[in-house]
């Protein structure tokens, strides 16, 4: 069998052939052997494309089984890559980056005109003649919500040990230090495995890394954005759960270091152009407690503003932080049991959960918006440390 | 005039973990 690549480039019409017995070689080279730095400098998401232009292939020669034989293979690779390395982020967020790319190809050139919308003449001649891969489809749906699964097990694997001591423990701001409540001690620093504390730079810079990785493989900025949601919901939930069961950080000055940690948060957000993506909005039951520690709680009137400010947290959460709020010094008062009874009675008509902890391990349904590309498949180049010469332009 | 264009075949798709079923027996068979 002759295994020249044929290269008329002019009359490239996106379609990639290859012989049957080279799908084994294809899989190994374009999946499961491959190494994302390998691709830096292309088109991100090249894998995808490459996949689609065999699929139309052999949707062009109206092989059905080739087609079969290509997506099985495919989501069989994937799924054995992502095994090998379920504890790779980089890794996963490339597969969750070429699974949606693949699927959003399937849509744009399915010849379904609802997908069509935004393809130039060009795109439309390189869409599939003969097989509707609907279901195919749904597979791979399915497949992208595994693997954005465990890109953020993964995640939140890295971040959950920082929160506590990043979000609670570490001062940051100056001063702060001598007006701790007395009997404060960071627990992390108590540890017998020597410092395990962290700043909220340290976890500012995780996500910084995250954010790099995830952009600079090409994932749709709607997924960026659902991943940050979900690890910010983790953040609220772990601080705000540790601050509900630790009389020692229920005090003014936690409160007002907290209320700073959330608002780098935010810039954090801001600078990366995500504060559209919801994750503040899952910070609001931490943004209240941070205001509830530092609010007046004596009058009548301090308990009125207490109950229409606290809304996202639950009765039982008000009261309990306040039932433990420790007071910085002989100055302070302790919040009297007359005022927390006033807080209950005035929010006993609310229909609260009845759980004190937030479920941390909670993740929000995940969306894949299509997202169709204006790349034709005739300008997409192949580049020789891929090893794919055993395929032929047509 | 325009043809209309064929209308395409549905190929069927096992679901994901059909696929795994699938793909864990092969690899069981094969020595």
């Amino acid at each position: 069998r002759q295994v020249t690549v044929q290269r008329k480039e002019k009359d490239f019409q996106g379609m990639l052939e290859y012989h049957k017995d080279d799908e084994a070689l294809l899989i190994r080279n374009l999946v499961t052997d491959l190494k994302p730095q390998m691709l830096s400098g292309t088109v991100p998401c090249l894998p995808a494309y490459i996949l689609y232009m065999c699929i139309r292939h052999a949707d062009y020669v109206n092989d059905d089984l080739k087609v079969h034989s290509l997506l099985t293979s495919t989501i069989n690779g994937v799924k054995k890559v992502l095994k090998k390395h379920n504890d790779d982020f980089e890794m996963t967020t490339f597969w969750l980056s070429n699974t949606c790319r693949l699927l959003h190809c399937l849509k744009q050139y399915s010849g379904d005109e609802g997908f069509m919308t935004q393809n130039s003449a060009k795109q439309n001649e390189h869409c599939l003649k003969n097989f509707d891969l609907t279901e195919y489809r749904q597979v791979l749906s399915d497949l992208s919500i595994q693997i954005y699964q465990q890109l953020i097990k993964i995640a939140e694997g890295v971040l959950q040990p920082m929160i506590v001591s990043a979000m609670l423990e570490n001062e940051s701001i100056q001063g702060l230090s001598g007006v701790k409540p007395t009997g404060y001690r960071k627990r992390s620093s108590s540890m017998a495995d020597g410092d395990n504390s962290y700043c909220l730079e340290a976890i500012i810079r995780q996500m910084n890394s995250f954010h790099t990785v995830m952009c600079d493989q090409g994932l749709d900025p709607e997924i960026i954005q659902q991943v940050f949601k979900q690890l910010f919901y983790m953040i609220n939930a772990v601080t705000l759960n540790n601050l509900l069961l630790r009389k020692e950080v229920c005090s003014w000055s936690t409160g007002m270091q907290l209320r700073y940690n959330i608002s780098q948060l935010e810039e954090w957000l801001r600078g990366r152009n995500l504060h559209q993506s919801g994750a503040v909005q899952t910070m609001e039951p931490l943004i209240q407690a941070a205001q509830l520690l530092q609010l007046k709680k004596k009058t009548p009137e301090d308990a009125e503003a207490i109950c229409s400010l606290c809304n996202s947290l639950s009765t039982q959460q008000i009261v309990k932080i306040l039932n433990l709020y420790t007071p910085l010094n002989e100055f302070e008062e302790r919040v009297t049991v007359a005022f927390i009874r006033t807080i209950q009675a005035q929010l006993q008509e609310r229909n609260d959960p009845q759980q004190l902890l937030l479920d941390f391990k909670h993740t929000f349904p995940v969306l894949f918006p299509f997202n169709p590309s204006s790349l034709t498949m005739d300008s997409i180049h192949i580049p020789a440390c891929l090893n794919l010469e055993f395929l032929n332009e047509v | 005039s325009a043809q209309r264009p064929r209308p395409r075949v549905l190929l069927k798709a096992p679901t994901l973990a059909e696929m795994e079923e699938m793909n864990t027996s092969e690899e069981e068979e094969s020595p």
